[in-house]
């Protein structure tokens, strides 16, 4: 879409996404597990009045039991990959980690058209990135946090346990963090990333290295931190490269996969973030997953165009957050980035 | 002042579809992003 003069694109594909937590809207409260998104800035549950059937999959929110609501009127719509979203606006009290935000705006979905929210174990999404990416006109969260003073330090950390060992379905393996960072979740110093353009957690990446050898963005370019996003995406054609370069070829879904047995054998890649190398390994940028008596080993990167008014875009989604803790300073407009 | 919010992995959506045996008819009905159709044309059928 084109916003003052500016061209944004908008994720929203939670086909991949993994990681929730519990938030609770209204008065009394009413819960709701949502996705914690660094990649886009509206928050939405499903209302009771929704007519499609995966919001019977979910719960719904019920504004008349709500002693706090306040009825907004205005119309959103969000536009994801597989489907929209249609509803409308209210402002009531959320609590999120036992902090109790009042007045926050937020969507109730009455249309969820897509067949991928039957599937999905969450009931809505919580957006944490910058307000230029908002759809909903108003505060996102945690803006509303730091306006209301309710955190002392406008700063939120992300740890993604990666639990390979786990069976299919994972107790508690992550961590969003209000407030400030938990030095217990990660191993040493943190490195600090400005933020370039404020609407995604977007910062400069100086390479992308297969094996040592510097293969992609040559020159630089720009990379988002995006909870939302499960894999790590970039430009097509890089990325295109890089599955054959890990011997990863294309399912009949538009997927790759590589021979679980050749694990050991495929090569590093390493994307360097100002000045700073993080290093992924083929155990850590291979998803292993079990699809009856097999095991399918999918590769952690894939294609996504995005158009942004400087060089292409890539995401750096759960599979390298996994790996390195995250800290978002609204302070001081950075990215934080420690061993996890 | 720090508020921690527990967070769950789970399987993905796309992963449900897997096991379920409905991600190949979902696909057909959806375009979730841009991948299927640019590798298309990369990887025509065939390709080894």
């Amino acid at each position: 879409s084109l916003r003052l003069g500016r061209i944004s694109e908008r994720i929203y594909n939670f086909m991949d996404a993994q990681f929730y937590g519990e938030i609770s809207l209204g008065t009394p409260e009413q819960n709701f597990s949502v996705i914690f998104d660094t990649g886009s800035a509206d928050l939405w549950v499903p209302s009771s009045y929704c007519v499609s059937e995966a919001c019977a999959n979910h719960r719904c929110f019920k504004a008349f039991k709500s002693t706090s609501f306040i009825h907004d009127g205005r119309r959103f719509g969000i536009h994801y990959g597989s489907g929209h979203l249609l509803g409308t606006m209210a402002r009531d009290t959320l609590k999120i980690g036992g902090l109790t935000i009042p007045n926050q705006e937020f969507g109730e979905s009455v249309y969820e058209p897509s067949e991928a929210f039957l599937s999905a174990k969450f009931d809505g999404v919580l957006g944490l990135a910058y307000q230029s990416l908002a759809e909903i006109l108003g505060s996102p969260v945690f803006d509303n946090m730091i306006e209301q003073k309710i955190v002392d330090q406008p700063v939120f950390s992300f740890y993604l346990s990666r639990c390979i060992h786990a069976k299919l379905t994972i107790s508690p393996t992550g961590e969003l963090l209000l407030g400030g960072t938990n030095e217990a979740l990660y191993i040493g110093p943190i490195k600090w990333h400005p933020v370039t353009a404020k609407g995604y957690w977007q910062i400069r990446m100086d390479s992308v290295a297969v094996q040592g050898v510097s293969l992609f963005c040559p020159v630089g370019c720009e990379a988002i931190v995006d909870t939302g996003t499960s894999l790590i995406a970039g430009p097509t054609s890089d990325i295109v490269r890089l599955q054959q370069l890990i011997g990863a070829t294309p399912s009949h879904f538009g997927e790759f996969v590589v021979d679980c047995a050749r694990l050991s054998s495929l090569p590093q890649v390493t994307f360097v973030l100002n000045g700073t190398e993080y290093t992924l390994t083929s155990e850590q940028y291979i998803r292993k997953e079990r699809l009856g008596k097999n095991e399918i080993c999918f590769s952690g990167f894939q294609a996504v165009d995005i158009i942004s008014s400087k060089e292409p875009l890539w995401i750096l989604g759960d599979v390298f957050l996994t790996e390195y803790y995250s800290i978002f300073d609204k302070e001081h407009d950075q990215v934080g980035l420690a061993r996890a | 002042n720090l508020w921690s919010v527990p967070l769950r992995r789970t399987r993905s959506i796309r992963t449900r579809l897997r096991a379920d045996g409905l991600l190949n008819e979902f696909l057909k009905d959806h375009t979730p992003d841009m991948i299927s159709r640019r590798y298309a044309q990369c990887f025509p059928s065939g390709t080894p």
